[in-house]
């Protein structure tokens, strides 16, 4: 049961100094998160530059973006306060020894398609999942 | 993401830091790239007829053909259309590839690895042989679509205006001493003055292949003049391992992948 510990965290709570409700405005969230708020980083593989154009036709590389950076509230334009508290609770009620961390990880993934040859000279059309990341954002 | 053109001249975004890797970062990258890409070792293909003959070609077009509708799917469906139909138009991949393309997850394409002429048995009819090494496809996978291509050269010249009856056989059993057994797959009438590649649809016969490589004895083809006259199929016009590089003959299969490659997290 959680009612005794929510009891005890609010009780917690009110006896705390009020000055973090009136703290940071979202603005100062920015500010100080802003550096390593979760976003895409972009990294381009050349194929050419790893020295394999002798067997690989197309494309000269591709764009291994990949996502990286703290996740802080408000997470994103969907969690406000109230849906935050609500999967907090959702997910302490699945497993209370969890602490929820949001982490920063794709949203949106694209496909990519490598032409290539193989060891007998055959060539190989092959359509890869999920290897371009369009979007990050917090889970 | 796509920071590089798809059509080919593939600049990198200004915004990316170029670094030259050390080589042991450079083998470090190689290692991962081929996890990736769900290769056991770098493939070390002998490219003896130069890099682009007929297959790579048509397989690059494709490649093309798949890049441009992603790219037209971003734009607008319009776009998707029209490149739709300059794929119809050009001489490599047909509408019916792309439609291929659209369910495939992978799609091969062999070079023929034998082919004689009928010199065997001189009363024996003109036949050109043909064979493929399906070996390199991957355990369990299904063809989804297969094609044997050939290209056939304009002969009017020598035909005017007659026309050949060409087929395509299965060889289902080979004998020493006579001609083998033959499943007719495809008969075609074609003129002597026609020019371009010819698709013919071996789906079901490299599924047979490929669920058993011993029945893998190849296909056969032949050409008779409107007369019922047997003729060489390189006097017919179709070219052979001693034609020009990107008119050789060689079979295409699409297939989906069944098993889902995941890659453990580095």
């Amino acid at each position: 049961s959680t009612g005794g510990k929510r009891r005890q965290q609010n009780r917690n709570r009110s006896t705390q100094p009020q000055e973090g409700s009136m703290g940071l405005g979202v603005a100062d969230y920015n500010n100080s998160d802003q550096k390593t708020a979760c976003r895409r980083h972009e990294l381009y593989v050349s194929f050419r530059e790893l020295g394999w154009q002798d067997w690989i036709i197309a494309p000269e590389g591709y764009a291994a973006n990949y996502c990286d950076g703290e996740c802080s509230f408000p997470l994103n334009a969907h969690m406000n306060a109230t849906n935050h508290a609500i999967v907090q609770t959702l997910v302490h009620l699945m497993n209370p020894e969890n602490v929820p961390k949001p982490c920063c990880a794709p949203t949106k993934l694209h496909a990519i398609s490598v032409l290539y040859f193989d060891d007998n000279s055959n060539v190989i059309l092959k359509k890869y999942k999920n290897m371009v990341v369009r979007a990050c954002g917090c889970h | 993401g796509s920071n590089y053109s798809l059509d080919g001249n593939n600049e990198v975004h200004p915004g990316f830091i170029q670094r030259r890797l050390r080589t042991h970062a450079k083998r470090e990258m190689q290692r991962e790239i081929l996890s990736i890409l769900g290769l056991p070792h770098r493939p070390r293909p002998h490219l003896s007829h130069g890099k682009f003959n007929s297959a790579p070609l048509f397989m690059l077009d494709l490649y093309n053909t798949i890049s441009s509708d992603e790219k037209s799917q971003v734009q607008s469906m319009l776009d998707g259309y029209q490149s739709m139909l300059t794929t119809q138009s050009s001489p490599l991949a047909t509408y019916q590839e792309t439609a291929f393309l659209n369910d495939a997850d992978m799609v091969m394409s062999f070079v023929n690895l034998v082919e004689y002429d009928s010199e065997l048995f001189p009363q024996q009819r003109h036949h050109k042989e043909f064979k493929f090494n399906l070996s390199q496809i991957p355990k369990g996978e299904a063809v989804t679509a297969a094609e044997f291509r050939l290209y056939k050269e304009c002969v009017s010249h020598t035909f005017h205006n007659d026309t050949f009856l060409l087929k395509v056989y299965q060889v289902v059993k080979e004998h020493s001493d006579r001609e083998a057994d033959l499943f007719l797959l495809e008969s075609r009438r074609l003129w002597a003055a026609e020019e371009g590649w010819l698709e013919f649809d071996i789906t079901a016969t490299s599924n047979l292949w490929l669920l058993s490589p011993v029945h893998n004895l190849g296909l056969q083809v032949s050409m008779e003049t409107s007369s019922g006259q047997s003729i060489s199929v390189k006097e017919a016009g179709l070219v052979g391992r001693d034609g020009a590089l990107e008119k050789q003959p060689f079979m295409v299969a699409f297939f989906r992948i069944s098993e889902v490659y995941i890659r453990t997290a580095r």
